[in-house]
């Protein structure tokens, strides 16, 4: 076992976000994607569900802020800082920082998507971990077209919230089989 | 890079400025007391503590761990990186 567990977790699995403020520089349909995605990675491997909110409660409130911006952990500019999030004990709310250059699909800048996957773990109560190869190491590694989760991050959510029992079929479930009566 | 504990109050500006950064740093990811992030603290560091944080962060990133502020590991901690600590302990909690 290489992967730290905080401490906390949350007591549900179909947990809520919400994205209070978007990034300046990016459409926000596609911030939404690619966040959804980086939910997914996570709930790939567990029965967590993530669902997307406009307004009211959610677990999870997501910002893209710049500098200051009221939790006395201010952001750094480009470069440095890349985000922060806090642990389930904390609340798991996730901000980034507006100032670096946020990117899909791209070499250019730094991809939001393997960066919001990085912090939503944190969300769910994974610590950093010392392997260099899984999400949860602190640096930013350059964007990986091919990003897989690495076993020890599988490893780490399947300890806090077990594995996967339901699976993804991808497609409406088939019809029940009709049971005849006694 | 000497791994000896900055003083800031050295002939050498730049060097002890040099210094001053990267123990903020320690201090943000857990390898250092918070207290170093606040010069009004007071806050007084050894040589030992300020080897043994470096030694943990080379160990945390997979670098040797020396305790000297070499070339190869102020490279990674120039990296960009997510903001949350490294290592809990000197004051788990955010506000």
């Amino acid at each position: 076992k290489r992967y730290a567990l905080q401490g906390s977790r949350w007591r549900v699995k179909n947990l809520t976000y919400k994205i209070s403020k978007y990034p300046s520089k990016l459409n926000r349909a596609e911030v939404d994607n690619e966040l959804a995605k980086a939910f997914a990675v996570w709930s790939d491997y567990t029965d967590l569900t993530f669902t997307q909110k406009r307004s009211g409660q959610v677990h999870i409130e997501i910002r893209f802020e710049k500098g200051e911006h009221g939790d006395g952990d201010p952001f750094d500019g480009p470069g440095g800082t890349l985000a922060h999030a806090y642990f389930p004990v904390y609340g798991g709310d996730a901000h980034f920082d507006d100032a670096e250059m946020w990117s899909i699909n791209s070499r250019r800048g730094t991809n939001l998507f393997q960066v919001a996957a990085h912090e939503f773990g944190h969300s769910l109560g994974l610590s950093h971990s010392d392997v260099r190869s899984a999400l949860m190491a602190p640096f930013y590694r350059g964007y990986d077209p091919a990003f897989q989760l690495d076993q020890d991050d599988i490893q780490g959510i399947q300890a806090l919230y077990g594995h996967k029992t339901q699976t993804d079929i991808g497609g409406p479930l088939p019809a029940a089989p009709s049971v005849p009566r006694a | 890079r000497s791994s000896a504990a900055p003083t800031f109050g050295g002939a050498d500006k730049a060097m002890a400025e040099h210094d001053a950064y990267f123990q903020m740093y320690l201090a943000q990811y857990g390898y250092l007391s918070p207290s170093v992030r606040n010069p009004s603290s007071g806050h007084i560091m050894d040589e030992s503590s300020w080897r043994r944080a470096i030694a943990e962060f080379q160990s945390f990133a997979g670098l040797n761990a020396t305790g000297e502020l070499d070339e190869e590991t102020t490279k990674v901690m120039s990296l960009p990186r997510c903001g949350v600590r490294d290592k809990v302990g000197f004051g788990e909690s955010r506000a």
